[in-house]
């Protein structure tokens, strides 16, 4: 049997929330240490790997591994269901055909339960290579949704730049050209409101900006989002999610052809 | 002009 309850379950909502225009199904591996879901969007041109621990759930039993394939329109439909402030418990059989979403007001006087069907869902995984970046910039979440939002006005590309001076996003299109410089915050009194920038060498990648602003949709979780970049193979766009995981993003670059 | 490449030429499968 599997259990796992989230007295926060506004944060599975905001994770659905930063997943489902990217993807129309995905399959979730549960297990001991935690549930995990990879998956391409239809282009195969970005991944989405979730990571949601075990000990960051309230309460969590997973007797056996089993993998929940799932629509995630439907699941968004089951979610807008949910308060924002209730507790929501996700409970399976082991080798289930059906998922069941429990919804709890914080006070307990009012219980909601949906069960959703699963799908038997034929996904590959692939495999990451750890991969020491050329360059790691973090920076706020806020301000890297901003910019994707601003700049993919002018152009279908963004060029990112990674040098020791700072980051430059800049794009151009049929209007004109725009572009956005970030220095390094030199001083800040909060952390989350720095930009970072962890450099090994200079990096100029170019990436389709309708996957940039998907990753955005993920800026609720975080305050803060980290960039990876090395010449020539995929970015890496990630959100931690509290004291519970995280959800990263890999975009494929556009190279010359 | 610049192409879009594929995840899974970078990733390869399990």
């Amino acid at each position: 049997m599997f259990e796992a309850r989230l007295v926060q379950g506004a944060l599975l909502k905001k994770i659905l929330e930063a997943i489902k225009d990217l993807l129309t199904e995905a399959s979730w591996d549960c297990a001991q240490g935690g549930i995990q879901l990879q998956a391409m969007d239809n282009s195969h041109v970005s991944l989405v790997s979730l990571t949601l621990r075990s000990d960051g759930f309230d309460k969590y039993r997973c007797d056996r591994n089993l993998t929940m394939g799932m629509n995630l329109a439907s699941m968004t439909k089951i979610m807008k269901c949910c308060g924002n402030d209730e507790i929501i418990t996700m409970k399976a059989q082991d080798e289930p055909d059906t998922v069941t979403f429990m919804f709890e007001s914080k006070n307990g006087d009012k219980i909601s339960e949906y069960e959703m069907k699963l799908m038997n869902l034929d996904q590959d995984h692939l495999g990451i290579p750890e991969t020491d970046y050329a360059c790691v910039i973090k920076m706020p979440s806020g301000e890297f949704a901003r910019i994707c939002r601003d700049l993919s006005q002018f152009g279908e590309s963004m060029v990112i730049a990674c040098s020791k001076n700072g980051i430059k996003f800049s794009t151009s299109g049929d209007i004109g050209t725009g572009n956005v410089k970030l220095a390094q915050t030199s001083s800040v009194d909060k952390e989350e409101e720095a930009v970072i920038i962890e450099m090994q060498e200079p990096v100029t990648l170019t990436f389709a900006c309708k996957y940039l602003n998907n990753f955005a949709k993920a800026t609720p979780l975080s305050p803060v989002v980290s960039l990876s970049l090395s010449p020539d193979v995929p970015l890496v766009v990630e959100y931690k999610i509290e004291d519970i995981g995280y959800v990263r993003y890999y975009l494929a670059p556009k190279i010359e052809d | 002009s610049k192409g879009q490449t594929r995840i899974s030429s970078f990733f390869g499968r399990n």
